[in-house]
């Protein structure tokens, strides 16, 4: 009931925050954050080469260790943080 | 708790830290104060200390930028990256950056201090009511110049206590001109200019020349963020522009239409479709104290933790009544140990001897009991004292009839107040010493004592001192020159001359001291160094009238 009753979107420009997909943003999460290294994931599908990084990144932030992009999931990688990685090399 | 891998940390305790800009945002007075707080988070359990260098190079470097601002981590625009931090060491190592696309409050809204008017730089108070309207922001209702104002109390029609908020057309800060207010038009670059602009510049930040010729003056400030400017977009620092057309509908107010993320954003024009220029509204913000606490954490050592209700948990949260979670104390003091001095020790009920075994210990003792505390008598236990105030050098802490001395012998005490000023009640709001013959005066409510040794003048009612009959009480105390002090009640204050008893007349005003609280509850003077005592805390001021420093009483005067 909150949402408007026609939705639609557009491109702001010079707007950073750019419309992704769950996929790309939680790829870029898990990869800027230090959850999944970069040479694990070349070439190889997102589903599989990340739901151990998913589950090592819910285990960080208390979340429910699914290893899916599940909702909780989605909302803290969205939430406002500090930029330092949670795993380092 | 994680340490960084080697457990870095720095190899001295004096550490130094330097602000090397400010973010539009706030007041540069509001944002030194949230990062000397911020440091005395750390301090307050370690052995560690913070001192401000204004030039050279120091441990932590402090800077706001945005996006690509001069590291190999670029920030994100508004929300999502808020700051970043590096663990000790030379170079960038120690160095901590916010994301200046972020909008930076104390967490619950715009901070907005007023310069000039009549309300001695207070904060402005939203809402307010002006000719029976409430604002929600400042205005240039009511005025023919443009100048942004705001009410510092709820009811300018009332109260009619006013003063500037921040806008290019009052100051700017920054840049080579001492603060100087923009002149428009000006001309960069043969560019005729009649706003702030970005141009020129690539790290987004508004600036404007404060002659009418930029390219033969080249003097120039950055623009202060107004309350109602919106962020990021395209039009940083331009205010919402009601009502705005866009996707052929009016709009008067912020909107999350055509996002798919909720955030509200407006136009900057009256007409987006034709424009396309657009930011997003203002929000809370975030808390410069919160988020730069956290990252001073990582200056200092700490990584991040994975309890949620840690300050080193990586995400932002916001709380009112912030206080170091243990996980972070026992991290930082696993690297830099914990604050020399005794730690505060809970009452105990005192041991009945007849119930003592009387075989002896079969292995001595590791600590040595302490001696059971009466709380009433424990300075150390006090939350808040009645006032605090000089005598001789020595301060002393009044409370419900009792006091405390700090000298250098230490803390003494509690003392009857009955025993050495038998007249006075057992609430004392605010005390001074006459630095010229050492009278002692006392205020409790609208009455005050005068003691010379041990003969006594008073009680008298505080109106005999020229006091408007509507002050309660006098909460506390300023010494100025040898010969006057200033007498502090809610958020305002008088210059009583001593020897006349006596406040001149027209020397009535609000707390005009940058930096610290409006609401304070205690002032004094010790050491030449003016004292603003809000609860456990007090802000220290120097004779350069700058806060040097924010602290606790218990641990920084008691020394508790």
């Amino acid at each position: 009931w909150c949402l408007p009753l026609s939705s639609v979107f557009v491109t702001f420009p010079g707007d950073i925050l750019k419309n992704v997909t769950d996929e790309e943003l939680a790829d870029r999460y898990l990869k800027r954050f230090g959850y999944m290294e970069e040479l694990q994931r070349s070439g190889i599908q997102f589903q599989g080469s990340s739901s151990k990084a998913l589950m090592k990144m819910q285990r960080q932030m208390g979340l429910e260790e699914t290893g899916l992009l599940d909702k909780p999931t989605m909302a803290a990688m969205k939430h406002p943080r500090c930029g330092v990685p949670d795993v380092r090399s | 708790y994680q340490t960084f891998t080697g457990d870095l940390k720095w190899d001295h305790h004096d550490v130094t830290y330097r602000i090397l800009n400010y973010s539009p945002d706030m007041e540069e007075s509001l944002i030194d104060d949230a990062f000397a707080r911020a440091f005395k988070v750390w301090s307050d359990v370690t052995p560690l200390t913070f001192t401000r260098l204004y030039d050279g190079t120091a441990d932590i470097m402090i800077s706001f930028g945005r996006a690509d601002h001069g590291d190999p981590y670029p920030f994100d625009g508004k929300d999502g990256l808020l700051a970043h931090a590096y663990p000790p060491g030379e170079g960038v190592q120690g160095d901590a950056h916010f994301d200046d696309d972020e909008y930076w409050t104390l967490g619950t809204g715009p901070v907005v201090k007023t310069r000039y008017g009549n309300a001695e730089g207070a904060l402005c108070h939203f809402p307010f009511v002006f000719e029976g309207k409430s604002y929600s922001s400042c205005t240039s209702e009511g005025r023919t110049d443009n100048l942004p104002w705001c009410a510092t109390t709820a009811d300018y029609d009332n109260d009619k206590k006013y003063g500037f908020c921040p806008s290019e057309l009052l100051y700017t800060f920054g840049g080579n001109a001492n603060g100087a207010e923009c002149v428009f038009p000006f001309i960069f670059l043969g560019e005729t200019y009649n706003g702030c602009t970005t141009e020129g510049r690539n790290d987004g930040y508004r600036w404007c020349a404060t002659t009418n010729d930029f390219d033969m003056d080249k003097k120039y400030g950055f623009c202060p963020s107004r309350d109602t400017a919106v962020i990021g977009g395209n039009s940083e620092g331009e205010p919402c522009s009601f009502p705005f057309v866009f996707l052929g509908k009016k709009y008067y107010s912020c909107t999350s239409e055509g996002r798919g993320d909720g955030k509200l954003w407006c136009a900057t024009t009256n007409d987006y479709d034709q424009d396309k220029k657009w930011g997003f509204c203002p929000d809370r913000g975030y808390s410069l104290f919160l988020v730069a606490a956290h990252e001073f954490g990582h200056a200092l050592g700490l990584d991040h933790s994975n309890i949620q209700d840690a300050l080193m948990f990586p995400m932002y949260s916001y709380v009112e009544k912030f206080s170091l979670h243990k996980d972070d104390i026992e991290g930082i003091q696993y690297l830099y140990g914990p604050k020399p001095g005794p730690n505060p020790t809970p009452p105990q009920s005192t041991p009945d001897p007849s119930k003592q075994p009387d075989t002896p210990a079969t292995t001595a003792p590791t600590t040595t009991t302490p001696a059971p505390i009466d709380p009433s008598k424990d300075a150390c236990k006090v939350d808040k004292f009645d006032t605090i105030t000089e005598i001789d050098g020595d301060l002393h802490f009044f409370k419900d009839g009792q006091y405390w001395r700090m000298s250098n012998k230490g803390l003494q005490g509690p003392f009857f107040l009955s025993e050495r000023w038998p007249a006075l009640p057992a609430v004392v709001d605010a005390a001074f010493q006459d630095q010229l013959n050492k009278k002692m005066y006392f205020f409790s409510g609208t009455r005050f004592w005068v003691y010379t040794g041990q003969s006594l003048l008073g009680p008298r009612g505080i109106d005999k001192l020229g006091l408007p009959k509507s002050v309660s009480r006098v909460e506390g105390v300023l010494h100025k020159g040898k010969d006057k002090v200033l007498l502090f009640s809610g958020e305002n204050y008088w210059r009583l001359v001593v020897k006349d008893q006596m406040v001149d007349k027209m020397a009535v005003t609000n707390v005009v001291f940058g930096g610290v609280p409006s609401d304070v509850t205690d002032v004094f003077l010790y050491k030449r160094n003016m004292y603003f005592v809000r609860e456990r805390f007090y802000w220290r001021m120097n004779v350069n009238k700058q806060v040097d420093r924010v602290g606790y009483v218990k641990y920084d005067l008691l020394q508790c």
